[in-house]
């Protein structure tokens, strides 16, 4: 009889359960029917078994989105969860799409399953992707955006582990002053 | 309860594992 390192065929539990949201701009229907579920998963094999699966974020046409989002959290401002929440904004240029844009999609992605943000991860919603050809951002949505501390700490290691130089400013913004907002930029709540 | 944390390090170690 052969013995069998249980390491060699049990998954890596996950500490939540994330879906992975798919947008593809359609203007023909309403904003949540181009909404898509694609699918949950609930452990490091299942995510990379996701992740190798589907297109890199630079190869998908402009107007698209993906998202992460912890299972029970829709990807959007009216969910309970984010109605009084924010994001860490992440812009990118237009030169970045090849430089850092996957890379940084992925770091992201490896930062909320990991849970790297400790016990401030329990304030940690999910993040969004957008293509745009004026430019694609990146975000961190977070659940409360009074919550300063729990804030700050996601910022900080989110700002390292992204590999942002210190001298570049990242915002933080409502997603209330997001929806309400006239012009083009958002006021930071935090930075 | 303890929170399942796993660094960046091992989760790329195990993209590659079978």
């Amino acid at each position: 009889q052969k013995v069998v390192s249980p390491e060699s065929y049990i998954k890596h539990p996950l500490q939540n359960k994330w879906a992975l949201w798919f947008f593809k701009n359609d203007k023909s229907k309403t904003w949540q029917a181009n909404l898509r579920l694609i699918s949950k998963f609930d452990t490091v094999e299942d995510f990379w078994a996701l992740y190798n699966h589907i297109q890199l974020s630079s190869n998908l046409m402009s107007g698209c989105d993906y998202s992460l989002f912890k299972d029970g959290i829709e990807p959007m401002w009216e969910d309970e969860q984010n109605r009084r929440g924010g994001r860490w904004l992440i812009t990118l240029s237009k030169q970045q799409r090849k430089a850092d844009l996957d890379r940084f999609w992925l770091e992201t992605l490896l930062c909320l399953v990991g849970e790297a943000f400790d016990d401030h991860s329990d304030d940690v919603c999910g993040a969004v992707i957008n293509i745009r050809a004026k430019g694609d951002k990146i975000a961190i949505w977070t659940t409360d955006y009074e919550n300063k501390e729990a804030i700050t700490h996601i910022g900080r290691v989110y700002k390292e582990r992204l590999g942002v130089p210190p001298k570049v400013i990242i915002g933080y913004q409502s997603h209330a002053d997001t929806a309400t907002k006239s012009g083009s930029t958002t006021k930071n709540k935090f930075v | 309860g303890t929170r399942i944390i796993y660094d960046r390090k091992f989760l790329l170690e195990c993209r590659s594992s079978p």
